[in-house]
């Protein structure tokens, strides 16, 4: 464990948390893409079932459950509990794009063709795609909600200081996963433009809006 | 390479 994981640890259980009290709040999924937390809750299930294989520590173990009992319970509150508030119209973006030829690459791009190896290559790949329907709605209404440029703010920040973290364990314990590293150069590159905005807007701020 | 119970990593 090293400062840039655990802090990437810990923005990431800070953006999930951020986004579930946004919901719960609120009483309102307005501006929120129910597709995206669909597919975070499918990374995370695929990526944990090691929970069932393997013990690492208590910190790894209850942080896992901890990410998919979020994961869950956000899916729930969109679909089922505020399902009332929540914008489908504009959240429209085609998730099989995504899941498709992610599940194709998963398969033909791994580490080891086995079971558990392949979901979590499938996974890792899937993370690194499944904002994309959540920034889509986002430049579709033209505008997002001031805590929900912070949730996504956390978000990119974490796999971005999941970068420096591999950055350092390749230097300090020559420790380099290559199909993580680069699904975590693409993740956090797609929050750029995003960055941008949440730098130069809501850190002055003013609200987060798209040119129409 | 790292196997799959090697992932530490969340």
């Amino acid at each position: 464990m090293n400062v840039f994981r655990l802090t990437g640890d810990l923005s990431h259980l800070a953006a999930i948390i951020i986004l579930l009290l946004k919901i719960w709040k609120s009483r309102s999924c307005a501006g929120i893409s129910g597709k995206s937390q669909i597919l975070f809750a499918i990374v995370f299930t695929t990526r944990y079932l090691d929970l069932l294989t393997s013990f690492i520590s208590i910190y790894n173990t209850s942080m896992k459950v901890i990410y998919i009992g979020c994961a869950y319970a956000t899916v729930y509150l969109i679909y089922m509990k505020f399902r009332a508030t929540y914008d489908g119209n504009h959240d429209s973006f085609r998730v099989e794009f995504l899941v498709v030829p992610v599940g194709g690459l998963a398969v033909l791009v791994n580490h080891d063709f086995s079971f558990l190896e392949i979901l979590w290559t499938f996974s890792i790949y899937l993370e690194s795609v499944a904002i994309l329907p959540q920034l889509f709605m986002i430049s579709k209404t033209g505008e997002a909600e001031t805590i929900t440029t912070h949730y996504l703010f956390c978000l990119g920040l974490y796999r971005a200081l999941y970068l420096l973290n591999w950055i350092w364990r390749f230097y300090f314990e020559s420790f380099f996963d290559m199909i993580a590293i680069v699904a975590g150069v693409v993740q956090t590159v797609l929050y750029c433009d995003f960055f941008y905005l949440y730098i130069t807007k809501v850190l002055k701020g003013k609200k987060l809006s798209l040119p129409a | 390479m790292l196997s799959v119970a090697y992932k530490d990593e969340l």
